[in-house]
């Protein structure tokens, strides 16, 4: 029997050989069978990533372009399995997600083109590939990230969408504004129904949710932003649609609760750093709706007002608010069809679509910036818990 | 170290939907 001498890590060269037979057990033991909650939780953000990388590295340097690509191919089609399998689980697509981005920053880290060697120490650059040129792997698992990302954006919306007409627009926090019912409308909501009701503070611990499982699986950044900004999409989407679908939801104590609760939905941002992500922006439209809530509607004044203020809505939208508009006490009038007249000969020559909804289906599109990481391949460990002990380190 | 002036080989890649064909057979012999 060989003796096992532990080796110093210095003398590991950041790859991870294996057998060609083992192939289909390294991507069922790593990919299919892995459990993001289960033993991944302790695992470091990406190391399935890094393992796959470091396997295929070996398989470059013994120059077997065959054990490449079938180690690419598996790899790909696995990850693809498993999200067909569990693509309704938000933490497998997010853990795939951020691997899959991770793997493909590592194709590129250690590509051997100097544009992506830019922050290697001297070390990552010798791990480089040495005989094969992947660039066209890179696309294929841009593609597929493109694909998860997708996934994560449909299952992050399942989730998402039954709570925000309840949190958004009928529940209501600030009694004080808002206790006065509009005349002649019933609650929509019996009493029953009320218990199970979500409130924005179930929207907000929702988001704190899917942030903490992203940035526990490593998810770069960058991405985080820009989930988080299709997330507000959605959010001011539905609630728009549904407030100009609503007489009940038009009146000038339900633009406070938007106006209230899109501020809370702000400083959920600013205590996640990420009020520059665009997010805030996708909010603009109901923002501008709730304010339309709110403004005098009857001079000329106030529509040129109007008019001036409202430019992320279409004129479709403004005329139906006006039109749905309901007040809540004796003091207020309904809008004039006269001065619904007027906004629209005022907004006659704006060229926009005539859409009344959003497309609440919408994806913005998706990047994934170059993201080199510092960590040294030569360092990293399997743990026992992945039953990888047919891979050697080298 | 690699040795800067060999270029590497680039490896033809097919596209997502056709490895998903390659792999139907190996997905057919698994129980």
């Amino acid at each position: 029997h060989p003796v096992n001498i532990p080796r110093r890590e210095k003398d590991f060269q950041g790859m991870l050989e294996y057998k060609k037979e083992d192939e289909l057990k390294l991507v069922k033991n790593l990919i299919l069978e892995l459990k993001p909650r289960g033993v991944a939780v302790n695992l470091i953000p990406g190391l399935p990533a890094y393992i796959l990388f470091m396997c295929l590295r070996h398989a470059d340097y013994v120059n077997d372009d065959q054990k490449v690509r079938t180690l690419l191919t598996s790899t790909i089609n696995s990850i693809k399995k498993i999200l067909k399998k569990r693509g309704d689980d938000f933490e497998t697509v997010s853990f795939w997600l951020a691997n899959t981005c991770r793997f493909l920053h590592c194709l590129k880290q250690y590509s051997g083109d100097e544009a992506f060697m830019k922050h290697n120490t001297q070390r990552q650059n010798e791990h480089c590939l040495s005989n094969f040129d992947l660039a066209e792997y890179r696309q294929v698992i841009s593609d597929l990230a493109i694909q998860i990302y997708q996934q994560l954006i449909k299952c992050m919306e399942n989730i998402l969408q039954p709570m925000i007409v309840s949190g958004m627009l009928e529940h209501e926090t600030i009694q004080g504004v808002s206790g006065v019912k509009p005349t002649g409308l019933r609650k929509r909501t019996s009493s029953i129904a009320d218990e199970g009701t979500y409130t924005l503070d179930s929207i907000l611990r929702q988001l704190s949710a899917f942030h903490s499982t992203m940035c526990q699986h490593g998810t770069d950044p960058e991405l985080i932003k820009q989930v988080v900004k299709q997330q507000f999409y959605i959010i001011g989407a539905v609630t728009l649609n549904n407030l100009l679908l609503r007489k009940d939801m038009c009146s000038w104590s339900k633009g406070m609760q938007i106006r209230y609760n899109v501020s809370q939905l702000e400083e959920w941002l600013r205590d996640k750093g990420l009020m520059t992500c665009g997010a805030k922006e996708t909010l603009e439209p109901l923002i501008q709706a709730a304010q339309l809530l709110q403004v005098k509607k009857k001079t000329d004044e106030d529509a040129e007002a109007i008019c001036s203020m409202c430019l992320a809505l279409t004129t479709a939208q403004i005329v139906k608010v006006l039109n749905l508009y309901t007040p809540v006490n004796e003091f207020e009038e309904r809008v004039s069809v006269a001065f619904i007249r007027t906004i629209q000969t005022r907004l006659r020559d704006r060229c926009e679509s005539p859409q009344l909804l959003m497309d609440t289906k919408m994806i913005y599109p998706v990047t994934f910036p170059f993201s080199p990481s510092s960590l040294a391949l030569e360092t990293i460990q399997i743990p026992g818990s992945l039953n990888l002990a047919f891979l050697t380190r080298v | 170290p690699r040795p800067s002036s060999r270029p590497r080989i680039l490896l033809k890649a097919p596209t997502l939907a056709e490895m998903e064909e390659m792999n139907i057979s190996e997905e057919e012999e698994s129980p």
